[in-house]
Parts: C-alpha cells; structure tokens; sequence
C-alpha cells in the first residue's frame, strides 16, 4: 500500500496495476511471479480493495465521502431485496443487473422561483460517474427523489419534472448553460415517506454509454395537488422539502469476477449429476443448509 | 465377530460395538477426509465494517481433508487424479498426492461505500465455497 503511488490504473479495466519496474517494491504479498502478475489484475475488485487496505489501518486513509443517509436506507433495502441473509443473491427475481450504483450530486445551484401559485423547485445537478468502469454497462437509470412530507398527503400529486443536459462552455463552469431537454409528467400518492423513481434511461443513455465523466443536469420539478382527470385547473401548491434526486445507475459487469446470474443457471441445468459429497456441512448453491447426509438426501 | 467384539469390550468398554450407526459410519465415511469445513468472519473484525455496509457476516467456508487413493466415484474427480495418484504411489513421489479442494462455489452480494461517497452493490462470482473435490 505504501507503493500506492506506483500503482497505475488499468484503463479497461479500472484495476489497478502495478508497473513492471515497480512489482519488487510491492508488499511481499503482493509480489506475483510475472507470469501470475496478469491474474492479480483480475483479482475482483473487492479482493484487491480488500488486500490493499487490509494492510492499511483505516485512519490513515484519504477521508472518504460519507454518503446520505437517505441513500444508504434506500440502498440498504435494495441489499435486502436482493440478497439472502448469508449475502447470496437471491435468484427467484430475474434481475438481470448484478450492480447498482447510486450518486448522490457533487455540485448544485438551485434557483427558486418567486412564483408562489406553484411549487417550482429548479436545481443545477452534477453527478461525477468516475466509479463506472468500461465493464459495466448501462440497463436502466433512475432519477431518486426522496419525499419526505410531515404528514401522508391525501390526494393524488402531479408533478411536471423537466430535465435538461448541460454542456460546459468552458471548464471550471458551474452552471453551463443547458442543450437539450425533456419533460416528464408524474401523477403519484405520496404516503409520509415515499421514494420516487423517474426513469431517465433514454435520456441519459447516450452520455453514459460515451462513458462521460461527468453528467449535468438541470431538474426543474413542479408538483400540485390534484388529480388532472377531474379538476381542470390544479391548486393548492404543496409544501414540500425536495431533496435534490440521486441518481441510480443499474449496470450488468461483463468482468469476469462479476456475478453471471444466467451462466451460472446455464451450468447448473446443463450438469444435472452431480459428484456424490460428503458434506459435513450440506450448503446448497442458494445458501440454505439442507439438513442430513447427502446420502440420506439420495435416498 | 462376537470373539473380536469379545476382545474389543477388554480393550475398550466405553464404547459398545453395538452402536452401529456410528460403526457404520466409520466404516463408510473415514475420518479425516476431504470434506467442506465451516468458516465464518464479520467486517468489524477487520475493521472494514466502515466501508463494507453488507453483509454484515461472510462464510467463505474452506475445504481441507485427505484425499482417499481411488478417489473417482466419490468426489466426481477427473480420471486423471487416480492417474496422479497412481504416479505418487508407484513412480515419483515428488509428484504431490491429489488436494482437497472446492469444486463449486456460490456468489455474494456486497454493498459498498466507495471513496468518492457513492454507494454500490455488486455480486461477486465464486465467493462461498459449496462442494469439495479431490484432483
């Protein structure tokens, strides 16, 4: 780890991996024979945090971002729909991401309008993308809102969220001037807490598949209560603090240390017979112990 | 049978050799053998539970054991560990004898903070080793 600055990034691959010259100053853990050298690039990417920092203590790391607590519940429960308690994917949802990335904006600039007749909440957003590697690929994004009202709103909300990408004119601008826009009409209940998904995958598809670093928004998000089948003119403006959105990436990692759900499937049909195990243990691939021999099983 | 069990109860009284659950097993499943052992460990004794939201416990299990001569049929080996072994055995015993290890694994889901404030779950191949193997 003291060798850390010697370490280059692997481009592809977003490993990190040590120059030729460098390898004999490596930790002794770390010394591959060079033939192996190429596998320790492909230790995943845990494996390898893991023996980085495992020789590190933790204080003298760089300071680490601490995220929003909001997004770590969110993600918290996403964990738990996805996983069993020993941390096994669950496979009876036929998800086909095996990574989910969640960011929450580095930068905003809010503008608010003076209009009080409507709830018009304007904020700039970046989202700095550097942690998606070239071997993870876009499925589906999502806008994150996070409604956190005091008390369960009884009817219905509308709102218009008008997104727009920025292009920077010149570096180190703050707030770019937007290029092109798109507006989406929301009709949903909002119970006390409520997350709000706004599906954004087409529209931030091309700037995530050219792999930008960094994505800039404008969100422009206006909410009335009512439900516009049966009122013409919507009222009562809603009082409501709008947290700025996260922005949730669903990815499918091609890595070969990712998680391959439907090889995994593919191998388990097409090898049926299985070599007979004396387990003392009995762990099934889903992670739950069946109980009595196998043999017994057999039987 | 009944003169050796004779002998066995002056050797050894403790344990009766009418116990044939246990005598079976000792003969079917010998001790010592290649088997899947238990292996659990929680982030916070590292002290990566700051960065490593969940799971909260990891079992990567680990297998360790003998590995019987003719090992085949039982631990579905390739015909070639009998080969390896017949090589120890019969030709150069620097050659080393068959090892006990995992044949198949399961994957684990694990949830991140990243450096830069972002929080990511992934699932990971390979990571719970489930069945062992002798080649």
């Amino acid at each position: 780890p003291h060798s850390r600055d010697h370490v280059v990034s692997d481009e592809t691959s977003g490993f990190l991996v040590a120059p030729e010259g460098a390898a004999s100053e490596l930790n002794p853990l770390l010394q591959l024979p060079k033939s192996m050298r190429r596998g320790y690039a492909l230790l995943p990417p845990l494996l390898k945090v893991l023996s980085d920092r495992g020789n590190q203590d933790w204080g003298s790391e760089a300071p680490r971002l601490q995220p929003d607590s909001r997004a770590l519940r969110y993600m918290k429960r996403l964990y738990k729909m996805s996983a069993t308690k020993e941390g096994i994917p669950k496979d009876n949802n036929s998800h086909l991401y095996n990574t989910v990335r969640l960011f929450t904006p580095c930068s905003e600039c809010k503008h608010r309008h003076r209009d009080l007749k409507k709830d018009v909440h304007s904020v700039d957003l970046l989202f700095n993308l550097d942690r998606v590697t070239a071997l993870e690929h876009l499925l589906k994004s999502v806008l994150l809102y996070s409604f956190d009202t005091p008390a369960p709103i009884p009817s219905p909300i509308v709102c218009v969220c008008r997104l727009s990408v920025k292009e920077q004119e010149f570096s180190g601008q703050v707030c770019p001037s937007a290029s092109h826009s798109v507006a989406f009409r929301l009709h949903f209940q909002v119970r006390k807490r409520k997350w709000v998904e706004v599906d954004v995958t087409s529209f931030l598809q091309p700037l995530i598949a050219t792999h930008r670093r960094d994505i800039h928004m404008a969100v422009n998000f206006t909410c009335l209560m009512g439900d516009p089948q049966h009122t013409t003119k919507l009222e009562n403006p809603i009082n409501m603090a709008l947290v700025p959105p996260s922005l949730l990436l669903y990815l499918n990692d091609t890595s070969e240390q990712a998680y391959h759900r439907w090889n995994s499937l593919r191998h388990r049909r097409r090898n049926p017979a299985r070599p007979r195990q004396r387990n003392s243990l009995r762990v099934s691939p889903m992670g739950d112990r069946g109980t009595g021999s196998t043999q017994g099983k057999r039987a | 049978a009944r003169q050796r069990r004779d002998e066995h109860l002056k050797e050894a009284p403790a344990t009766p050799p009418y116990n044939l659950s246990d005598y079976f097993k000792r003969f079917l499943f010998p001790q010592n053998e290649c088997e899947l052992h238990n292996f659990r460990l929680s982030f916070s004794q590292l002290k990566w539970d700051r960065w490593i939201i969940a799971p909260h416990r990891y079992s990567p299990q680990y297998c360790k054991g003998d590995c019987p001569r003719v090992v085949g049929h039982r631990y579905g080996s390739p015909v070639h560990t009998m080969v390896q072994n017949i090589i120890y055995e019969k030709l150069d015993s620097s050659v080393p004898k068959p090892s006990c290890v995992p044949a198949e694994y399961s994957p684990l889901s694990v949830l991140t903070i990243e450096p830069d404030g972002s929080i990511v779950y992934k699932e990971y191949e390979d990571m719970i080793a489930t069945k062992c193997t002798c080649r």
